[in-house]
């Protein structure tokens, strides 16, 4: 492992915590997409399927089974919990995300590695994976105001994606073999997507002020 | 020669 793939799991890692905190501290889950987290909670279980058939080291089924925790609980706390769910603004959540679902379902089944039923997951996963913040940029870009830990939040989550690429560049380079295209290509299709939100967060961060997007 | 390496990233 190089040190931008260390530095991407724990920027990714940390988004998760932030969130985590945001929801506990304040019980309320006020500019967070509902339907963008249950995507990630539907991303890591198709994604670690092979969680008990291919055995890579500790590190990587301890990070599997705390994504999978993390993202359900996430869930779990916006649906069940009486306080933080009655502060989801539902009225701003409308990304009709199981469109998504299917088409990146579709996608799978047509482009993958192999013809079996983890790969097909797998790479349904990473197509999914790629477009799953949409319904939390939408959120933001119509509520306009961001409060400083969802920004934060999704500042991370970027942060996690471009730290993949170069981790790629890196094996690129280094392994001999390194050629991933379904996981590069969505990464970057993935990464470019938050070019617009970085774009306002380095704005308001060099300005010491709040975070505001354009409608 | 086609064959997916296991995937080791998360």
């Amino acid at each position: 492992m190089n040190i931008f793939r260390l530095a991407g799991d724990m920027t990714h890692l940390l988004s998760i915590i932030v969130l985590l905190l945001k929801i506990y501290a304040t019980k309320s889950c006020s500019g967070v997409s509902r339907k963008t987290q249950e995507l990630y909670a539907i991303v890591f279980l198709a994604r670690y399927l092979d969680l008990f058939t291919d055995f890579i080291s500790v590190y990587n089924s301890f990070m599997k089974v705390v994504f999978i925790a993390s993202s359900l609980a996430i869930v779990w706390c916006m649906r069940v919990h009486p306080m933080v769910r009655r502060s989801y603004d539902k009225e701003l959540d409308t990304f009709r995300h199981y469109f998504l679902i299917a088409a990146c379902f579709l996608l799978a089944l047509v482009l993958h590695e192999k013809f079996t039923f983890q790969e097909v997951f797998w790479a349904f996963s990473i197509y999914l994976e790629a477009v799953a913040i949409l319904p939390q940029l939408v959120l933001l870009q119509r509520s306009g105001n961001v409060d400083n830990l969802t920004g934060q939040y999704v500042f991370f989550l970027g942060a996690y994606r471009g730290f993949y690429i170069l981790n790629w560049i890196y094996r690129y380079l280094t392994e001999p073999r390194f050629t991933r295209w379904i996981a590069c290509v969505s990464g970057v299709v993935q990464t470019a997507l938050y070019a617009d939100f970085f774009y306002y967060y380095f704005i308001s961060w060099k300005n010491n002020s709040k975070l505001k997007l354009p409608a | 020669d086609g064959q997916p390496e296991t995937h080791d990233e998360l």
